[in-house]
């Protein structure tokens, strides 16, 4: 489903060169379940942002079903985003003068689909902010905004979720019904690919890549689930 | 040296009231090391707003070194929070069109203090981004930007040190470096309230604060530190 090959990654600041990923290769097979942990600065976010078709590489190639993520267009990546991948930003991302309703009602709009307030309202539901579905992103805590940013990313049911830090700012018992519904998600044939620094959330995973200094620095199965 | 009497706290949205806080007391002395823990929603950030005297309770009063802060001007309480009192949003509220060391040398341009460039450096090296210096905020990482804001949060060396889930984008040995860092503020007798989610962080205070719906439901010291 995911294969990634040797892809580097440089951010190029004035003279400057930041290596932010160094030859990176790995394979996710449709259903796989996860977890990518390491330092800060290791480059997670920037792998993670290529595997969601936000980014591309310097060099080295990204399959997606098969297909070359370079040679698709602009279009076709866009309906890619919006039909197959949900992602969880680990800044939110949320559009500051929607509410959260409009914020999830986002990908519902761009991918035609119809029922948008009833899905949108019961996607917020599941992640327990039901009685907030009105509150504009200042309006709502750093853990609230986390999981409107989780019910956008999960409301058009995609193949493929990417989750950057999905339960950073949510008490535990909090972090743990979005393991049920990640769980959930895997569970129906979906695949999931999470960044997470927490050790118990990265256990509900099946997988842990560990990222360090640009490169992988690890790859195991978890044994204790 | 922080006093809350019943404070209340309701935001007024059109017709609707949400209520944040709902009566909260407590004490914390000059020296103290205090966790505070709670599900998202739970009114801590609220708390940690008014404390940093970045906004005002509804109802209540809030003493800081026995002075009602009600009763502050704009000025002293701009002065107080440049002199006293560093703050670690968990929004990390860096300028984004300022480099990390623009970011952290900020509360010493406004403090007026000399040597800010070797100051703000030295910070920001402690937290180890002293390589990171001339990056913008959307030229670092999650946790990167996190750790500037800490470093900024502590270059005027504050007796009160407020910090709103300070490691919720850090990998666990970058969460001790942080930990190593307020501990030694608060050897030298600063005072430290810390918002956080995860037990294991909690634990290097010294005691414990449990929020819930706005109220205080729990207060007890950390036995096993
Ligand atoms: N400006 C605002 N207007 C309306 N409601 C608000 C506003 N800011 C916060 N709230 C609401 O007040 C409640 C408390 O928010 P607060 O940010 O203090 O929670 P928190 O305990 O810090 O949560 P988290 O752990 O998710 O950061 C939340 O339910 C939130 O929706
Ligand atoms: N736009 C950019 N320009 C320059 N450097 C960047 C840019 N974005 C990221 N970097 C750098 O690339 C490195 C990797 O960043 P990345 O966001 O992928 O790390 P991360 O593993 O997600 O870290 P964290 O756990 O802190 O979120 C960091 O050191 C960062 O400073
Ligand atoms: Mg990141
Ligand atoms: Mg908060």
């Amino acid at each position: 489903l995911i294969r990634v090959v040797d892809v580097h990654k440089v951010y190029q600041m004035g003279k400057v060169q930041v290596h932010a990923l160094r030859g990176v290769s790995f394979v996710v097979e449709e259903g796989e379940y996860v977890a990518i942990m390491g330092p800060s600065g290791s480059g997670k976010s920037t792998m993670m942002n290529i595997l969601g078709c936000l980014d591309r590489p310097t060099k080295g190639e990204y399959y997606l079903e098969g297909q070359l993520v370079s040679k698709l267009s602009d279009s076709e990546l866009a309906r890619i985003r919006n039909r197959k991948i949900g992602f969880v930003f680990q800044s939110f991302n949320l559009l500051p003068r929607a509410t959260a309703l409009e914020n999830v009602e986002l990908p519902l709009i761009y991918g035609g689909v119809a029922n948008r307030r009833e899905r949108a309202l019961e996607a917020l539901r599941k992640v327990g902010l039901g009685h907030r579905y009105h509150h504009r992103p200042n309006e709502l805590s750093g853990g609230e905004q986390q999981r409107v940013a989780i019910a956008r990313a999960l409301v058009m049911n995609p193949a493929i979720l990417l989750a950057d830090e999905p339960t950073g700012n949510l008490a535990s018992f909090q972090g743990e019904i979005i393991m049920k519904i990640f769980q959930k998600l895997n569970d129906e044939g979906g695949t999931i690919i999470m960044v997470t620094h927490e050790p118990d959330i990265a256990r509900h995973a099946k997988r842990i890549i560990h990222f360090k200094d640009g490169m992988i620095d690890g790859d195991e199965p978890v044994r204790e689930r």
